[in-house]
C-alpha cells in the first residue's frame, strides 16, 4: 500500500459517501444517473468475485464489502425508495448502458492476462469502470443546474482514478518495473473522460459560480 | 504472478 493508492481509495469512498448523503439527506437523486450506478454495481460484482476465496487484508475485504454494499444500496434507493425514485430524471437518463457493457465484455474475452472466468470478469470490470461514468456525464450536460453535491461526487470519482494512475507509476518504479497495461490504459481512458468536467468544475470553483456544462 | 500482483488493489 502506498500513500497514492490510500488517497485514491479514500477519495473513492468519500465520493460514494457524498452521494449516499445527498440521497438520504435530500431524499432526492436529481441529476444522478441510475445507469452509471447500475454499471458500478456490475463493476464491483465482477471485480470482487474472489472476495470470499482470497483473503488479502482486513482493509481489502472491508473496503470491498463497503463498495458493494453502498453501490447496491444507491441503486436500491433510486429504483425502489418511494420518495427518492420520484426524483429520478428517468426521461433524461437515456444512455443505453448495455451498449457500453457488451463491447467491454467482448474486449475482455479478447484481451486479458489469462483465460479464466475470474480473470476475464475482472478484466471486464476494469474496462467497464473506464466508461461507466459516461451516462452520468451525458446527464450532467442535459440537466441545466448541477447541485454542489452532485458536482463534488463526480469530481471525487474522477480524482480517485487519477490518484490510482500515480499509484501505478509509483509501483512501477518501486516494484521491479512490473508492467500492467490493462489497468493502466483503462485508467488513463477513465481519467481522460473527466477532462472537460474537471475543467468546468475548477473554473466554476475559481470564479465562485454555479457549475454549468456546455450542452 | 502478474495477476497476483493486481489482486491487492480495489
Amino acid at each position: 500500500m502506498n500513500v497514492f493508492r490510500l488517497a485514491g481509495d479514500m477519495t473513492h469512498l468519500l465520493s460514494i459517501i457524498i452521494l449516499l448523503l445527498k440521497i438520504r439527506a435530500t431524499k432526492s437523486c436529481t441529476g444522478i444517473s441510475l445507469k452509471t450506478q447500475e454499471l458500478y454495481v456490475i463493476v464491483f460484482l465482477t471485480r470482487y468475485l474472489d472476495l470470499f476465496t482470497k483473503y488479502i487484508s482486513f482493509y481489502n475485504t472491508t473496503m470491498k464489502l463497503v463498495f458493494l454494499g453502498t453501490s447496491i444500496s444507491i441503486v436500491w434507493y433510486m429504483r425502489y425508495h418511494k420518495v427518492v425514485k420520484q426524483t429520478y430524471n428517468k426521461d433524461q437518463d437515456t444512455f443505453r448502458h448495455y451498449f457500453l457493457a457488451i463491447p467491454c465484455f467482448l474486449l475482455a474475452l479478447l484481451i486479458h492476462h489469462e483465460f479464466t472466468v475470474i480473470e476475464v470478469l475482472w478484466t471486464f470490470s476494469i474496462y467497464l469502470e473506464a466508461v461507466a461514468i459516461l451516462p452520468q456525464l451525458v446527464l450532467l450536460q442535459r440537466s441545466r443546474n448541477i447541485d454542489n453535491l452532485t458536482g463534488n461526487y463526480v469530481f471525487l470519482l474522477g480524482a480517485y482514478r487519477a490518484l490510482y494512475l500515480v499509484n501505478w507509476v509509483y509501483r512501477y518504479f518501486t516494484e521491479n518495473h512490473l508492467v500492467r497495461w490493462i489497468p493502466w490504459l483503462s485508467g488513463l481512458v477513465q481519467t481522460t473522460l473527466y477532462a472537460d468536467f474537471f475543467y468546468y468544475y475548477i473554473k466554476s470553483w475559481k470564479n465562485n459560480e454555479k457549475l454549468q456544462l456546455p450542452a | 504472478q502478474e495477476r497476483e500482483h493486481l489482486k491487492d488493489e480495489l
